[in-house]
Formats: C-alpha cells, sequence, structure tokens
C-alpha cells in the first residue's frame, strides 16, 4: 500500500458515497445514468470474484465487499426504489457496444486464459469505458448538477491516482500490470474533457454547462 | 521484474 493508492481508494469510496447520498437525500437518481450504474456493478461483480478463493488483507476484502454493495444499491434506487425520477429518455447509450467489444478482448488478451482471470481481465477492460453512458447523458441534457460534477471527479481522480500509483509501484516494487494500466490510461484520458470542465467552471461555482 | 497476474489492488 501507498498513498497514491490509499487516496485512490478513499477518492473511489468518496464518489460511491456522493453518488448514494445524492439520490438518498433528493429522493431522486435524475441526472444519472442507469447503464453506467449497472456496469459498475458488473465490473465489481466480475471483478471481486476472487474474494471466493484468494485473501489479500482485511482492507482488501472490505473495500471489495462495500464496492459491490453499494453498486447493488446504487442501482436498487434507479431503478426500483426511485424509479419515477429516472432520466431514461436521456439515459440511452447501448452498453452492449461497450460489454460485447470487452468480453471479446478480455478472451484474446489476458494473463491466463481461465474463468476467473478472463472475468478479471473483463472487469478492467468494462470499467475503463464504464463511465460513457453518463458523459453521454450529460452531454445529452447539455449540463450536470454540481453534486453530480463532484461524483464524477471523485470517480475519475480515482483512476487517475491509480496511474500514480502504478509509476509508484513500477519503480519501488519492481511490479507492474500491463493490462490494469493500459486500460487505466484509457479511462483516465476519457474524463479529461470532464476534469477540463470541472476546474474552470464546477470550482470557481458555476454549474457544468456545455457550450450549446 | 514481476509482472504477473497476482491482483492485490481494487
Amino acid at each position: 500500500m501507498n498513498i497514491f493508492r490509499l487516496l485512490g481508494d478513499l477518492s473511489h469510496l468518496l464518489a460511491i458515497i456522493i453518488l448514494l447520498l445524492k439520490i438518498w437525500k433528493t429522493r431522486s437518481c435524475a441526472g444519472i445514468s442507469g447503464k453506467s450504474q449497472i456496469l459498475f456493478a458488473i465490473v465489481y461483480t466480475t471483478r471481486y470474484l476472487d474474494l471466493l478463493t484468494t485473501y489479500i488483507s482485511a482492507y482488501n476484502t472490505v473495500m471489495k465487499l462495500v464496492f459491490i454493495v453499494a453498486s447493488y444499491a446504487t442501482v436498487y434506487l434507479m431503478y426500483v426504489k426511485f424509479k419515477a425520477t429516472y432520466d431514461h429518455n436521456h439515459d440511452t447509450f447501448r452498453i452492449e457496444f461497450l460489454l460485447v467489444p470487452a468480453l471479446i478482448l478480455a478472451l484474446l488478451i489476458n494473463h491466463e486464459f481461465t474463468v476467473l482471470e478472463v472475468l478479471w481481465t473483463f472487469s478492467i477492460y468494462l470499467e475503463s469505458v464504464a463511465i460513457l453512458p453518463q458523459l453521454f447523458l450529460v452531454s445529452k441534457t447539455g449540463e450536470a448538477e454540481s453534486i453530480t460534477s463532484h461524483y464524477l471527479f471523485a470517480l475519475g481522480s480515482y483512476r487517475a491516482l491509480y496511474l500514480l500509483n502504478w509509476v509508484y509501484r513500477y519503480f519501488v516494487e519492481d511490479h507492474y500490470e500491463l493490462i490494469a494500466i493500459v486500460a487505466g490510461v484509457v479511462q483516465t484520458i476519457l474524463y479529461c474533457d470532464f476534469f477540463y470542465l470541472y476546474i474552470t467552471k464546477v470550482l470557481k461555482g458555476k454549474k457544468l454547462q456545455l457550450p450549446a | 521484474i514481476d509482472a504477473d497476474a497476482d491482483h492485490d489492488e481494487l
């Protein structure tokens, strides 16, 4: 564990808590992509199957469980409890266009051709693009509430901090995982435009509004 | 360099 990884994990945790609190407090999931949330639930489920086979640390186990439970709770709130507030007219991204390529790529490029390893790889590829339905929703409506922007910023920061963790581990521990690194770079690049808008607008107290 | 698949990260 190093400081970048810890901050990355905390940032990830913060993002998930912000989202759950936003939905719970406002009794609404307007502006949130249910498609992205379904993809995240799939990501955590397929990645953390190793909970059943490998013990790493109490920290690792607890965080994995929290991510899995929180992702299903979010999907439940959006599709069941606060279904009436769900913005399904704007949430029209076709997730099969992400799921199928991620699965094919995982079958072709992986560390080892076993069920668990292919599913882990699939989850890494899928996570890198899972935010696209959310970014698509924001671009379709042309704006995002500040709280949604904070959520996206925390979620994007998590993988960016992991990039620093991977640089650190490469030099200090002689350890690297190419699949995770490449996917992490792609994931972070997808957020760059959003990061720019967040820093230039939201942090100055303005609403995140896309140019018409 | 250790590049094998031991997934200790989240």
